[in-house]
């Protein structure tokens, strides 16, 4: 039969409720629903409810499917390919470069780590031991070093050894810091990345869509991964995708090398709907 | 009584001529999408909301109050109850233990630092142990902060066991007057982890158990904190990186479901960045 309107609207706050639930940010949450109340005004049939749902959070996840894999995008770049990783204060950016660079080495690339955080205590140690664990070449300078010039001299290192990709780290800063989004626009000019990856820690609530759009705006995103999913429902996705329509490349699931997976839109729309 | 907290809700009720059912309803609106903004847990929003808009409509002004100022001071008073007040640790006894435990990246190296230096300033000798055997870099992160700050660290670099280098560090800390675990994160659905969180607990037999948690948490942090207080009492919590744009409401669940107390609030990455909880500027924060 068909939805009475008092019916769609108990619906469609219902389903509202289940987005917010599951992190994804309120405005990004209402804009869904406005264009699902809109499908159903021209379409009111009972009995399609949840696909129509589902088809909605499909058509959403899918513009930030990758339409080419990390390694395609390698093949055809520039050699060596160099990929900035950028995000705030305890994303999983350190942990992320090292699963990527396991995740390459395994595909027979040769990787080089630059330890672009020169701030935090400890970030140099902690990045040189992954890369030890790793056999992958670190290039560091000293603590308090200008972040750029590590950037640079990991690339020459490349560039002269004929290694094929540069992960450069940085360290985490708040995109509502002047300063540091500065100094992290220099990086970005000075080492002439081929992609800039944001990462982004998938606990985090409304704020995501605050950083991830500032980084955008102030540096340029190309693309995105999502740490801590092992941890989280996966609604930043949704928001993400909604309001940048980046690609996410792989979604980070745990502690280990190993917990790198593909970004898979089904498996989130599983943990939210499903 | 008011802080600058409600003003752009209170200009509203005071610009309106008349406090009828509409009004009240606009009030409840823009109060629920600022907190769901703010990421304090859906659930409590709506039940906020209920008890704002019941009260508004059937509670009659007390005497003296006109129905506006009733209005202001309802919103208030649902509000702050939500978010507790602060907490004021004093460490007594020799030494007071402070276990950090927390979610990963949240902040509990750093803040564990940040504490120790307060309280080093107000006279407390304190000592820090580094009890995170994962993270690389952990022990070196503790020291180089510890060095900065003046604190003395304790951690063993060759050992997996937290709960010999716990015993080890506070025997070499028994004679000061504040000592901080620093532990490795971990979350809900790390089992292993929350054991190990478990055992470390009972061998420490903390004063205190205070959770760190990051500003930008969203909807998880309620399941998050009763995950973590089910296995070691959480008796406050350290809300960090407020210095950024988020705006916390995160801690409101922790505390409803942990009946802890917000204690401190970290404010940047430096180690005086850290303050008092002031549940008023909080509220202020909160509502945009
Ligand atoms: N459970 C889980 N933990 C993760 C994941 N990714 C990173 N972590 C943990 O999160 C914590 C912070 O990770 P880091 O790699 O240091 O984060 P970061 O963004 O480099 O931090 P800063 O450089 O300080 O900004 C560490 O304890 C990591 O082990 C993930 O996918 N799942
Ligand atoms: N801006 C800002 N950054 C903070 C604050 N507190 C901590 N940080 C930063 O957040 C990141 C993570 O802090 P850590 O102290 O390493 O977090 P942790 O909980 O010990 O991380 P794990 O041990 O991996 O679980 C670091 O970059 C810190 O400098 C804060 O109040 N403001
Ligand atoms: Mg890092
Ligand atoms: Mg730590």
């Amino acid at each position: 039969g068909e939805l009475g309107e008092r019916e769609l609207e108990n619906i469609l706050w219902d389903f509202q409720i289940s987005l917010m639930e599951a992190d994804v940010a309120l405005e990004i949450a209402e804009d869904i629903v406005d264009d699902l109340r809109e499908s159903f005004m021209k379409n009111k049939s009972r009995d399609v409810v949840k696909e129509r749902f589902k088809e909605k959070l499909e058509e959403i996840l899918n513009k930030a499917k990758p339409e080419r894999g990390l390694l395609e995008l390698i093949s055809e770049g520039d050699k060596p390919y160099v990929i900035l990783f950028l995000g705030v204060n305890g994303t999983g950016k350190t942990t992320t470069i090292a699963k990527v660079a396991h995740y390459l080495s395994r595909e027979g690339l040769d990787v080089v780590i630059a330890a672009g955080d020169t701030f935090r205590a400890g970030a140099i140690e902690q990045i040189e031991e992954h890369a030890r664990r790793l056999g992958v070449k670190l290039v560091k300078h000293d603590v308090g070093a200008d972040s750029a010039a590590v950037a640079y001299d990991a690339i020459k290192h490349a560039e002269a050894r004929g290694k094929d990709i540069v992960l450069i780290d940085t360290a985490g800063r708040m995109q509502t810091n002047r300063n540091l989004m500065d100094e992290l626009r220099k990086i970005a000019r000075v080492s002439k990345p081929d992609m800039k990856v944001f990462v982004g820690d998938a606990l985090s609530g409304n704020d995501v869509v605050d950083q991830a759009t500032t980084f955008d705006r102030e540096i340029g995103v190309d693309s995105i991964i999502l740490a801590k999913m092992d941890a989280a429902k996966g609604g930043c996705a949704i928001s993400l995708a909604y309001v940048l329509e980046k690609p996410i490349l792989f979604l980070g699931t745990g502690q280990k090398y190993e917990d790198l997976m593909e970004f898979d839109p089904q498996l989130l729309i599983d943990l939210i709907i499903g | 009584l008011l802080g600058k907290s409600l003003s752009s809700v209170i200009r509203k009720i005071s610009s309106t001529a008349l406090v009828d059912e509409r009004l009240v309803k606009e009030i409840v609106r823009d109060i629920q999408r600022a907190l769901l903004r703010a990421d304090v847990n859906v659930k409590l929003v709506l039940d906020l909301s209920k008890r704002i808009e019941e009260r508004a409509l059937k509670e009659d002004p007390p005497r003296g109050l006109s129905r506006k100022q009733h209005l202001i001071k309802i919103v208030y008073e649902e509000i702050v109850a939500l978010v507790g007040e602060g907490k004021k640790i004093v460490p007594r006894g020799k030494p007071f233990k402070v276990l950090m435990i927390g979610i990963q990246g949240s902040g509990k190296t750093t803040s564990a630092i940040k504490l120790g230096r307060y309280y080093q300033k107000r006279g407390y000798k304190t000592g820090v142990i580094c009890a995170d055997t994962y993270r690389p870099g952990a022990l070196d992160q503790l020291l180089q902060l510890g060095e900065k700050a003046g604190i003395e660290i304790y951690g063993e670099r060759n050992e997996s066991d937290p709960i010999k280098i716990v015993s080890h560090g506070l025997e070499k800390f028994r004679n000061f007057d504040l000592v901080l675990i620093d532990t490795a994160g971990r979350h809900k659905e790390e089992e292993g982890l929350l054991r190990e969180m478990e055992e470390l607990s009972k061998v420490v037999n903390p004063d205190e158990v205070m959770l760190v948690l990051d500003a930008t948490i969203g909807q998880e942090a309620g399941k998050q904190a009763k995950a973590f207080h089910e296995r070691a009492k959480v008796g406050s919590i350290f809300l960090s990186k407020m210095d950024g744009s988020a705006k916390g409401g995160g801690a409101i669940s922790a505390v409803a479901e942990t009946g802890a107390k917000v204690a401190f609030i970290g404010i940047g990455e430096r180690i005086d960045d850290i303050e008092e909880f002031d549940p008023e500027g909080f509220v202020s924060r909160l509502l945009g």
